[in-house]
């Protein structure tokens, strides 16, 4: 019965079969009579919306994602993975689970021209409430995509960061209580993506569960030609939509894949099968069987 | 030796032609022995491609078939799994005979697209079975 089951089943494995909790589970994954439905394909089906008794293709209305964004992640997973979708053992590849977030609202402030360059700053909220306990940031980016197509002199950027707590009483675009700088060069021209690290910022609020992520970025793109003229202003504008965010995590749960571990299991169990005679033998004849076998080979 | 031979061959009585193919019929593996079998899905054909962006196709593969009753040497198996199949054979037929089940697997990464909107690439352990073993 379900109860017995529970009480055989390992904790490691209780976990992945726990149901969730509000959904009503269709009947294929909860046949008649069982008093919990079972998530079938625990860590699958845990991201699957909550259904009704209708048939899976009713889903949940999804938030379709950035169409640039969903770019990038396909090419991460070609890079990631095989066609069957094995993951490549790359060294250098210590995440298991990477997340990207587009942002959620923004606030274009459009400063004056400072300086030779155009000003460009917005603040950004990201919503990392799908980011679980489990999953420990490894390295964070800013991934900017730059629109390439547009003709354009050489030009460098320096980019401003400021991180911002988000209080009460502020609107969505909250005031900057504390902000960071740093500037960081690279040529627009020969990019699609430029990758902005601020593994820095964000490791104390990840690490605390925050949810919301205020964030005011402002890039100072000094054009090659000093002079701003009206044409290359419109290309940083078009060039700098808003960034998405891209975590690499290290998921430490049980369904997660690990490398290590997977080379540690190795080691334990060194060539399997393994030759041995069993203290059986003369019960079930296998001594004398497989002895046959053997002068046979 | 010699005389000794001719002696037993005189007294043993003439044993009927033993049917060589019986002899080697308890050598043979039974027909459907456990071992691993591909299967292959789309996740369009579960409705899921809208969620699952990739793989495209995924290999769950599966065990299946008897477990020989010698199983010591071929399937790793640990000794327990003899003495249960001498429990169903001798003591108990309710106690069920050992199955053949997935004794190694490897891991799949998906890309998914998540309620909020979000992307996720994340790598799964134990979802290909690679290997089976009666147990």
């Amino acid at each position: 019965s379900p109860h017995s089951r529970d009480s055989a089943v390992p904790d490691r494995i209780s976990g992945l079969l726990a149901a969730p909790e509000d959904s009503e589970l269709t009947p294929l994954l909860r046949p008649k009579g069982v008093r919990r439905g079972y998530a079938l394909l625990p860590p699958l089906l845990k991201v699957l919306p909550h259904q009704g008794q209708q048939n899976w293709d009713s889903e949940a209305p999804r938030l379709q994602p950035d169409s640039r964004a969903l770019r990038y992640m396909k090419r991460l997973y070609k890079m990631s993975a095989t066609k069957e979708g094995i993951p490549k053992a790359n060294k250098s590849h210590l995440y298991n689970t990477v997340r990207l977030f587009t942002p959620c609202s923004e606030c274009k402030h459009s400063h004056s021209d400072l300086m030779k360059g155009d000003l460009h700053s917005v603040d950004l909220l990201f919503n990392l409430d799908r980011v679980t306990a489990l999953e420990h940031l490894l390295k964070s980016v800013l991934l900017y995509s730059f629109d390439t197509s547009v003709p354009t002199s050489s030009s460098t950027c320096v980019c401003h960061l400021s991180v911002k707590e988000h209080d009460s009483s502020s609107q969505v675009c909250p005031s900057v209580s504390h902000s960071v700088a740093f500037s960081l060069h690279f040529e627009v021209r020969k990019r699609k993506w430029v990758e902005i690290d601020v593994t820095s910022f964000l490791q104390p609020l990840i690490a605390t569960n925050r949810r919301n992520i205020h964030m005011a970025v402002n890039f100072t793109c000094l054009m090659g030609d000093p002079r701003p003229n009206t044409k290359q202003n419109d290309f940083i504008n078009m060039a700098l939509v808003p960034p998405s965010l891209l975590l690499y995590l290290n998921d430490t749960s049980e369904q997660a894949y690990h490398r290590w571990n997977s080379l540690r299991h190795r080691r334990k169990n060194p060539a399997w099968p393994r030759q041995r005679s069993s203290p059986f033998a003369d019960v079930t004849g296998d001594e004398g069987r497989e002895n046959t076998q053997l002068k046979r080979a | 030796s010699r005389r000794r031979r001719d002696g037993n061959l005189k007294e043993a009585p003439a044993t009927p032609p033993y049917n060589l193919s019986e002899y080697f019929k308890q050598f043979l593996f039974p027909q459907n022995e456990c071992e691993l079998h591909s299967f292959r899905l789309s996740f369009s054909q579960l409705k899921w491609d809208r969620w699952i962006i990739a793989p495209h196709r995924y290999s769950p593969q599966y065990c299946k078939g008897d477990c020989p009753r010698v199983v010591g040497h071929r399937y790793g198996s640990p000794v327990h799994t003899m003495v249960q199949n001498l429990i169903y054979e001798k003591l108990d037929p309710s106690v069920p005979k050992p199955s053949c089940v997935p004794a190694e697997y490897s891991p799949l990464s998906v890309l998914t697209i998540e309620p909020d909107g979000s992307i996720v690439y994340k790598e799964y352990e134990d979802m290909i079975a690679t290997k089976c073993t009666c147990r």
